[in-house]
């Protein structure tokens, strides 16, 4: 593992770009979430604006959580909730420039980062796959 | 990036053991392994059997496409297909005894690895972020 040439890798050669990255927006409703979930089948996205900037993560777990009732699958809420009202806001966010050292730290609790740019607009996303594919080929 | 440190790493010493893995049985509904994925907030669990044998892994994702028909969700199938019918089978399999190298690599395309003994009884999974936090403690 020579650290010196796998901490230097520029983020931006790693990093899935934002056409790729499959997303919604804030004001879509739950279940317009729920299927752009299932056809991906990734377990979590991110939640972007009109502008394009970054407002949270979306996720099965929470859609499922927001709509299991006492008694049975409240299955209603799907139409009238939207995704603001669910998503997760607390996410980490590195820049274009960040260094691969802050990014592998924060990977440790995240299956992936959203990469913003300066002005705050989704440039994609970091995953803890390009960083393993990566770690392997140091080894 | 001491290498030799890092891949010397005991398997056994990085994985969470099957006492605290989140699990379902083969013979569960849909309705069941639902609940728990939701109430675990786990994107993926494994599938075991009465003999606490591994016979795949089970995810929301999996479970929503299951059960997306083309006119509405089917709810109803919930209750009445079982988990076998649908968890993913093609699962990597590590022994304790597995060098952390070979697991580096099948990390890459897997979220964790199900750790079995040589009866091929569960004994717990070995998670990326187990491995990123190695990796960070020897950057
Ligand atoms: N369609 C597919 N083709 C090949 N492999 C697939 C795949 N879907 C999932 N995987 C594999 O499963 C891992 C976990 O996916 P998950 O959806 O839970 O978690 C994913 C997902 O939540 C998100 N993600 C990855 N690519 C995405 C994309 N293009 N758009 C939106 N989100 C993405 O980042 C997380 C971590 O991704 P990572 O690649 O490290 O890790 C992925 C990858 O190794
Ligand atoms: N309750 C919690 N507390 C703290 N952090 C949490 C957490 N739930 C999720 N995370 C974080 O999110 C990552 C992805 O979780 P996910 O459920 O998609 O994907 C998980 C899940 O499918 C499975 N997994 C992890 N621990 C498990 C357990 N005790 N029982 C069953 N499955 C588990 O292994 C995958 C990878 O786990 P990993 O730890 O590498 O990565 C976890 C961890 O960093």
């Amino acid at each position: 593992l020579h650290s010196e040439e796998f901490l230097e890798i520029n983020i931006q050669d790693l990093m899935i770009p934002s056409e790729r990255v499959a997303h919604v927006q804030v004001k879509n409703s739950l279940e317009h979430a729920l299927l752009v979930l299932t056809k991906s089948g990734y377990s979590a996205i991110p939640v972007l604006d009109p502008q394009f900037k970054l407002h949270g993560l979306i996720s099965t777990p929470l859609i499922m959580d927001a709509i299991l009732g006492l008694e049975r699958i409240e299955f209603e809420k799907l139409e009238t909730q939207c995704v603001e009202e669910i998503m997760n806001q607390e996410i980490p966010r590195i820049q274009i420039d960040s260094s691969l050292k802050t990014c592998l730290s924060l990977l440790i609790d995240h299956p992936f980062l959203c990469v913003e740019n300066k002005e705050g607009l989704f440039e994609g996303i970091l995953t803890r796959r390009a960083v393993l594919i990566q770690l392997n080929e140091n080894a």
